[in-house]
C-alpha cells in the first residue's frame, strides 16, 4: 500500500517538467522516508537524481519499499491535467501494474483520478561518491538560465571557470565569442539574489550547452541554483525543493583527447 | 579537440 498526498501539487508538476525531456522513463523508488529517482539520459552524458522526502507530504504512507517504472512523458501528460492549485495524491497497491494520480481542487468540488500503466525498466543504479568540490557557485536560478540561453545562441559548449575574480561562462562559435563574468555579490536585498562563490582551488571545465539548457527547465522549482565543480568529476547543478529535497543534474565534462 | 565523456566513466554501478 502506497499513498502520498502532496498539498502543493504544482511541485510535482514542475519536477516532471524539469526532467521529462532528459529522461524517457525511470524507476521511482518509494520508501518510508520519501521517494527518489535516479536515471541517466539515453547517451549516458547526464544523470538526474531526484529526492522528495516524506516530511514534505501532508500524508505519506509506504508500507514496504517499492519501485515503480514510469514513462515520464506519459506521467507528465497526466500531471498536466492537474490544476496548479490542486492537491495531488499518488496511490499504488502491491503487485499492481498501475499507479493512480488523484487530483483534488482546493475547494474539493472537483476530484479526478488518472490511472497510469507502469512499465518494467531495467535501469542500472550508480553510486555517486561524496566529493569535496574545488568550487561551488550559488546564484539566482533565473540568471543561470539566462546565461545558458544567451550562450547557446553563440556556441555549443560553455567553459565555466572559477577563480578568485569570480565565475566566468565562455563560449565560441562561428559568429564570434562570448564571455560573461559574475562576481561574488552578497550585498543584495534578498538572499536568493546573491551570487556566492566558494573556491578551494581554481577550476575550469567544458560542458555541452544543450544539456545545461535542459537542466534550466528546473528553474521554477527554486530561486537559486548551486553549481559544484571538480576537474575529475561531473558538474552538479542542484535545484533545492523547499523543505522537501532536490533535483540534481550531473553532467559529464568535455575532456581533451 | 575535446570529447564528450560519459557519466559511467566517473560513477560505478552499485
Amino acid at each position: 500500500m502506497l499513498e502520498l498526498r502532496l498539498v502543493q501539487g504544482s511541485l510535482l508538476k514542475k519536477v516532471l517538467e524539469s526532467i521529462k525531456d532528459l529522461v524517457n522513463d525511470a524507476n521511482f523508488d518509494f520508501s518510508s522516508s520519501g521517494f527518489s529517482l535516479q536515471s541517466m539520459d539515453s547517451s549516458h552524458v547526464a544523470l538526474v537524481a531526484l529526492l522528495l522526502k516524506s516530511e514534505g507530504f501532508e500524508h505519506y504512507r509506504c508500507d514496504r519499499n517499492t519501485s515503480m517504472g514510469m514513462n515520464l512523458g506519459n506521467m507528465s501528460k497526466m500531471l498536466k491535467c492537474a490544476g496548479n492549485d490542486d492537491i495531488i495524491t499518488i496511490k499504488g497497491d502491491d503487485g499492481s501494474d498501475t499507479v493512480t494520480f488523484m487530483f483534488e481542487s482546493p475547494t474539493q468540488d472537483k476530484i479526478a483520478d488518472f490511472e497510469m500503466k507502469l512499465m518494467d525498466i531495467d535501469s542500472e543504479h550508480l553510486g555517486i561518491p561524496e566529493a569535496e568540490y574545488h568550487a561551488i557557485v550559488k546564484m539566482p536560478s533565473a540568471e543561470f538560465a539566462r546565461i545558458c540561453k544567451d550562450l547557446a545562441s553563440i556556441g555549443d559548449t560553455v567553459v565555466i571557470s572559477v577563480t578568485k575574480e569570480g565565475v566566468k561562462f565562455s563560449t565560441r562559435g562561428d559568429i564570434g565569442t562570448a564571455n560573461i563574468v559574475l562576481r561574488q555579490n552578497t550585498t543584495v536585498d534578498k538572499p536568493e539574489d546573491a551570487t556566492v562563490i566558494e573556491m578551494n582551488e581554481p577550476v575550469s571545465m567544458t560542458f555541452a550547452l544543450r544539456y545545461m539548457n535542459s537542466f534550466t527547465k528546473a528553474t521554477p522549482l527554486s530561486n537559486t541554483v548551486t553549481i559544484s565543480m571538480s576537474p575529475d568529476l561531473p558538474v552538479v547543478v542542484e535545484y533545492k525543493i523547499a523543505e522537501m529535497g532536490y533535483v540534481r543534474f550531473y553532467l559529464a565534462p568535455k575532456m581533451e583527447e | 579537440v575535446s570529447k564528450q565523456s560519459t557519466i559511467t566513466k566517473f560513477f560505478n554501478k552499485v
